[in-house]
């Protein structure tokens, strides 16, 4: 692992000073490939490796650490920063209805964690209600309402083929005895123009407290274009990261993070209902490092 | 004249990086070419082309077992597979063996019902290995050319549900007079990890070939050159859209071209 790495590189013995050029050249060409193997952007890599090199360079080094350890806690804290620093909470609607939107790229999990979500916020105290636009994915209505039920949480799947129209119709219908919903959207393409403006419509049309991207965890360097182009059309207020179950390094967090400046908030961690965690960022952090 | 060299190389490993290749295939690949004495486009079109011609993908007869990580495409692509055999003329059949997650077998019977395919879905929460079983000593099987089988999704890193899936491949081996094949499928977004998936994957069920799902997006899919370099994975088809029509079969060519542009 990389601070294994480290120590070879930087030797075993604890420095007294500051660390030498050298040292940081040798150590970050290190940090450079554990990011890459991450998956984590190649161009936010080159920028972070250049932030890194200003901070260590030069760096007084801890006389209780090897110049491995120190690099790596240099590392660790400006990735921890830059991915947040700590959670941050769902938005919740100053009054009235709180407006949940999940978006994002086909198969990230965005009707399962649709249903984690309304958990999520019923153990909250909350009494949240789901409902798919999904219309176009075949059975991907029953998918959700299946699940839904499964975990005890209420589903309204209006009829017809129009989203806009059922989207406005099913946000008006939750008002009715709930206090959030959860709205389920049909996977799409950044690339595809007429599918985001559809989105960007229904957006319009109920004002969603929050919209969040939902993000395959193992996604490699194509997660900065899809963060970018729904966070262009203000389609991204925060990020769900999936399947991080998968042991995958999730380097895909620090591209989208560093892209969007858009807040991970939560992780899912499996497939079924409860499988949803909160995001902290030290914890990515060293999972990033390897 | 060093220095400008230098700039093609750091050009050439940013390409390749940020098509997915990873760090340790995009290293290889270029100190290759480098040893070669050429250092440019064409020697790098080439040797990535060398790559993922090696290895030779399987041909689809008789039982066809699809397998990969949640989300990947699988059902979507046994639809499309189906649909592609038959236009070929080849008879074929489909069991619906993810019997885990919600609304699966309806996705797959609207799916099939659509394309007219004809197919066997168990019911969620009947055990695979047994709709598996069922499926292929079903006459409807016996009888066709291709028998397309969708499983549930699983990540590499559940054992058990790696097992159940070893458990379903190797029920579908001892009661099928002949080969099966298993292929996986990976969605084309993946970055690294795919190494990982199909390393297990292979311990487990020991897939043949690849399907690499949805590059009608700006995912380059790269990362299948390292499962080439790597691991020796040829990639049979590659999904391209969301429709019937949306599978075309594996050219090295054209998905260089691709990755370089
Ligand atoms: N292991 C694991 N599987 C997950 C997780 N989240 C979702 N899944 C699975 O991933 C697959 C895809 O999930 P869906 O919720 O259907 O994804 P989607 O984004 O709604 O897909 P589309 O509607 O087709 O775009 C399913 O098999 C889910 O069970 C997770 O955190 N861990
Ligand atoms: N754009 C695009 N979307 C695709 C492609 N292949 C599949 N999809 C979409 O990806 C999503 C997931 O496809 P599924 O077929 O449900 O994936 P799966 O692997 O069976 O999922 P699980 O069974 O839940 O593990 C669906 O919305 C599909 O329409 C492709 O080549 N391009
Ligand atoms: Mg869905
Ligand atoms: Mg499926």
């Amino acid at each position: 692992n990389l601070s294994e790495k480290l120590q070879k590189a930087l030797g075993l013995f604890r420095n007294r000073g500051r660390l030498s050029e050298a040292d940081v050249k040798k150590g970050l060409r290190e940090v450079k490939l554990a990011l890459l193997e991450a998956d984590v952007n190649y161009l936010v890599v080159k920028d972070f490796i250049s932030r890194l090199e200003q901070r260590c360079v030069g760096s007084d080094v801890l006389t209780s650490l090897t110049p491995g350890q120190q690099v790596i806690k240099i590392v660790r804290d400006e990735l921890t920063d830059l991915l947040g620093g700590q959670w941050q909470s769902l938005s919740i609607a100053e009054r009235g209805l709180s407006v949940y939107m999940m978006v994002g790229l086909q198969g990230s999990g965005k009707t399962t964690t649709t249903v984690k979500l309304a958990g999520y916020l019923a153990g909250q105290g909350k009494k949240p209600l789901v409902s798919s636009l999904d219309y176009q994915r075949p059975g991907a209505r029953e998918q959700l309402a299946q699940f839904a039920q499964g975990a005890g949480i209420d589903c309204h799947n209006p009829e017809g083929e129009d989203v806009i129209a059922g989207a406005k119709q099913v946000t008006a219908a939750a008002r009715a005895g709930y206090d959030c919903l959860v709205l389920d959207t049909a996977g799409r393409l950044h690339v595809d123009d007429e599918l985001m403006d559809e989105l960007d419509q229904v957006r319009q049309a109920v004002h969603p407290t929050e919209a969040i991207l939902v993000l395959d965890s193992m996604t490699g360097q194509d997660a900065v274009n899809v963060a970018e182009v729904f966070a262009k059309r203000s389609l991204v207020d925060s990020i769900i990261l999936t399947k991080l179950d998968s042991d995958t390094r999730g380097g895909a967090a620090l591209s989208v993070r560093s892209i969007t400046g858009c807040p991970v908030k939560f992780i899912g961690t499996g497939e079924k209902q409860d499988k949803l965690e909160k995001f902290h960022p030290d914890r990515m952090a060293s999972q990033i490092l390897g | 004249k060093s220095s400008q060299g230098g700039n093609l190389q750091e050009q050439l490993e940013e390409v390749l990086l940020l098509a997915d290749v990873g760090p340790k295939t995009t290293t290889e690949i270029i100190e290759k070419i480098s040893a070669a004495g050429q250092l440019d486009m064409e020697m790098l079109r080439d040797q990535l082309v060398a790559t993922l011609s090696r290895h030779q993908p399987p041909i689809l007869k008789g039982p066809v077992i699809l397998v990969g990580p949640n989300g990947s495409g699988k059902t979507t692509t046994v639809a499309k597979l189906g649909h592609l055999l038959s236009r070929q003329g080849k008879k074929v059949f489909v069991i619906g063996a993810d019997t885990f997650r919600a609304a699966a077998d309806s996705q797959l019977e609207k799916w099939c019902k659509r394309l007219e395919l004809n197919h066997f879905i168990g019911s969620r929460g009947a055990d695979p290995a047994s709709v598996v079983y069922d499926g292929l000593q079903s006459t409807a099987a016996r009888q066709a050319d291709v028998v397309l089988c969708d499983t549930a999704g699983r990540l590499q890193s559940n054992v058990n549900l790696m097992r159940e899936l070893e458990k379903i491949v190797r029920v579908a081996r001892k009661c099928w007079d002949g080969n099966i094949t298993v292929l996986m499928v990976l969605d084309g977004g993946t970055g690294q990890s795919a190494l990982e998936q199909v390393k297990i994957y292979r311990q487990f069920v020991c897939p043949e070939g690849l399907i690499v799902t949805k590059l009608d997006g700006t995912a380059k899919g790269g990362v299948v050159v390292a499962l080439a370099a790597e691991l020796g994975m040829p990639v049979c088809y590659l999904g391209v859209g969301e429709g019937a029509d949306d599978l075309v079969p594996f050219d090295p060519e054209i998905f260089v071209n691709s990755i370089l542009k």
